[in-house]
Formats: structure tokens, sequence, C-alpha cells
């Protein structure tokens, strides 16, 4: 479905080059629920930017099926990033003057197929909060209605950065089996970024990144 | 060393109230390390900001030493902020347009025996990125400038609100020695919340919310 050809990434700040990503190849899977782990620093929010179209590589190429994303106009890529991918970020990115509820239908509004945004947050358990702004909600509640409105896209691919970050363990795992609903009913590709070993556990492959590398891969064999 | 007597705090937004804490009683004494746990939405950011000067009960008291909080000048209760307490926020809240160590500058300016900035970079592993911004920064990076930061004031104590959410594990074991040593060495007070179960068992007490209340307190006989 993916893949990275010898991709790299430098970030130039002044006479300061940090290499975020070299030389990276990577298939991904149609259908597949791959892990990404490293330490922090390593480069996974860098390669996941770049699979989702939200970065450019610096050398080497991202394509999506037989499509090179450096080829793409701004408007297809912009279509692209909004229709094929949901992304949960790092840093939950929610639009803080809208409520948890708007905060998903503007998400939503262009999607072909998508969730009701009420059954979006009610999948991980925020749907009475859903007239709330993000500043009235926990860490933990922010980053759970980021979730709810990558899913609510309905997209091709689930791109997950440290989802489960803020939570606890018993909300970490309702999330883990979303995730696997998403991969297991309706056939989509989920990377996700975590330090959360449960969730390394029930994927099929698992990435470790180091220094921007990749330094190994693992299969498993029965997730 | 501090106290909260019956405190309880509800957020009112409109018709709506959400009960962040309810009644809460807690003793925290001096040089103890505890850690607060509980599930998404409980109120142990709530509860912390009661702690650290950052929000007013709605009813019952704080109490540092013998000084209920709600009686000191916003002058007194600012210095109590600033002097008295390191506070590592969930979401960080470093300054975007100031570097690293300059987002460490600011902070120790006004206190009494800090540390050098670049040394508390050292003590983090970000010596070699102080100069950097915020943006240019990875999620655990920016993590770990805001603990570099809560311990380079040097307070007497230590709130950290999840400090290794967006740690590996072995990063998040290197700011766990550094913790124990803030305690042991320094004879700091020390308030962590964390789902880290690694530093659970470390703690002297783990403090457990649950609904915004306190549903149970383990010691640890020989942490
Ligand atoms: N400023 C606010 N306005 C309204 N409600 C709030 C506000 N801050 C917190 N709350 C609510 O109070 C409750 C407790 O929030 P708190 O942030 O203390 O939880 P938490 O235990 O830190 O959760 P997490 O583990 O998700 O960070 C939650 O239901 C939250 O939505
Ligand atoms: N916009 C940027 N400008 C400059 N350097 C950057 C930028 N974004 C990331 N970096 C650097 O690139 C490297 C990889 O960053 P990245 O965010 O991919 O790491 P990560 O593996 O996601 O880390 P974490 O687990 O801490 O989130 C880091 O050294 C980081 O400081
Ligand atoms: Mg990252
Ligand atoms: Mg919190």
């Amino acid at each position: 479905l993916l893949r990275l050809a010898s991709a790299s990434r430098t970030f130039q700040m002044g006479e300061v080059a940090v290499v975020a990503l070299r030389n990276v190849t990577l298939d991904i899977y149609e259908g597949e629920f791959l892990v990404m782990v490293g330490p922090s620093g390593s480069g996974k929010t860098t390669l996941l930017n770049l699979v989702g179209g939200m970065d450019q590589p610096t050398e080497g190429s991202v394509w999506y099926r037989d499509i090179d994303l450096a080829t793409l106009s701004t408007r297809a890529l912009t279509r692209y990033r909004r229709e094929t991918i949901g992304f949960v970020f790092q840093f939950y990115n929610l639009i803080p003057n809208l409520t948890a509820r708007e905060n998903i239908t503007v998400a939503t509004e262009i999607s072909q197929d998508p969730l009701d945004p009420d059954e979006a947050l009610r999948l991980v358990g925020l749907e009475p909060r859903r007239d709330h702004f993000p500043a009235q909600l926990s860490g933990g509640e922010q980053q759970r209605v980021s979730i709810a409105r990558a899913v609510a896209k309905n997209p091709e691919l689930l791109l997950c950065d440290e989802p489960t970050g803020a939570l606890d363990f018993s909300t970490g795992k309702q999330l883990l089996w979303l995730l696997l609903q998403m991969k297991n009913r309706l056939g989509k590709t989920i990377i996700v970024i975590t330090h959360n070993v449960a969730i390394g556990e029930v994927a099929d492959r698992v990435v470790r990144l180091r220094s921007g590398e990749i330094a190994e891969t693992h299969v498993n064999e029965k997730p």
C-alpha cells in the first residue's frame, strides 16, 4: 500500500543540521497493523509525517500505491491528507475554540462515508462531553477526542502518534480494542507509534527506530 | 508539609457542573515521593493544580505548612508558585519563542539557588539542543526540557504531571533516577502523576483517584 524508498529527512536550522531520518526503506502492507517503537528523538514522528503527507523527505521518496507523493499537486496532496489519512497527533492539535463534537464535524465534512460524530465520541467514551471545549477537558480526554476525530473520517489509513500516551491502562486497552475493530472489521491499515508494550503484542509487525534508521523489524506470528 | 482538607473543585460551565474533585483530604509529608494514579478524567491534574497554587478549591482548603493558600495575597501566591514549586505540566507549557536554554533561564531568574541551565539540560540529555526552539524538538524532547526547567529552579516541592508520558522505557528510567536523586540527595518532596508502573514501585506512597475521590492509598514498605 505504501512504501518509503531510501527516505531521509534533515532539518536545517541555520548552521546546524539535524538528521531526523536517514535512508529509511519500508514497505507498508494493506490491512496490516504496524507498530513503531524507539527512543525519544529517534525519528518516529518524522517518519509518520512523511507517510501522512504532512512533510516531504529531503532525499528519497514516499509512495502511496503507485503515486510518488512528491509528484502530487498541492490540491491532490491536501485531498490525500483529508480523505485517505486519519491522523492522531502526538500533541492532539484540537481546534481550541470548537467543541469536541465540532472538532469532529469539521474533520468529517469532506469525508465520503464518515461516522456520525456522536457515535465516534461514544466509541471513546466521551459523548457526554461533546459540547465542551478542549481547555475544559483533561489530557486523556483531549487525546480521546483526537482519536475520535481520526476514526470518524473513516479513512483508509489510520496514523496514530502515541495515542495512549495520556491514558491509563484500562482506557488504553479500550482504545486498542477500537483500533483492532478498525483493522479486522473495516480492513483499515493502521500505524501506531507507541511505548505501550501491549499494543506491540497485538500488532502484525513491530519496527524499531534508532537515531533515524530502522534498527530492526519483528514479525508477530500470532498477534 | 502540605494538606488538602475536604477540598472540592467543581467546574461550572453554563448549566453544566463537572465535579472534578469531591471532598479530598490528603496529607503530604516532607521529603516523601508520592505517586498519584487513576483513570483519565479522575481528577489527578486538578488535585496537583490545587497543591501547586495554580487553582483554588470551590470548597475546603489547601495548606502549605501552616498557611491556607486561599489567605495569601496574589503576590504571595505568585511567590509560592515561582519559588516553592517546580511544576512539570501535562502539556509541557514551554514558551514557543524562547530556546530550550532560555525557557530554563527565565524560570530560574528569581530562584534562590538554581541549577545552571546547561547542567539541568545535561541531566535530561539535551544540552546539545539548548539553542533550539520547542517546535524544533520531538515530543519527548519537549517533555524533557519541561522537566529540566522544573528541576533547575531547585524548588522545595516538585510536582510532575505525567513526566514520562512521551518517553520510551529507558529515557523514562533515566528520569526516574533523576527524581530519586532530587528526593534522596536534596531532600525534595515529589508528587508524580503517572501511568508508569515502575515509578509507582519506587514511591513511598501511591494514591489512587477515581471519579474525583481518593479510592485507596498504598504504602510501599520497601520502595
Ligand atoms: N478547565 C476545566 N473546565 C471544565 N472541566 C474541567 C476542566 N479541567 C478539568 N475538567 C474536568 O474535570 C475532570 C478531572 O479532570 P483532570 O484534568 O483533573 O483529570 P486527570 O485525572 O488529570 O485526567 P487525565 O489522566 O486524562 O489527564 C474531568 O472530567 C475534566 O474533563
Ligand atoms: N521541526 C523540526 N526542526 C528541527 N528538528 C526537528 C524538527 N522536528 C523534529 N526534529 C528533530 O528530529 C529528530 C527526530 O524527531 P522526531 O519528532 O521524529 O522523534 P520521535 O521519535 O517522534 O521522538 P519522541 O518519542 O520524543 O516523540 C529529533 O532529534 C528532533 O529534535
Ligand atoms: Mg514523536
Ligand atoms: Mg491530567
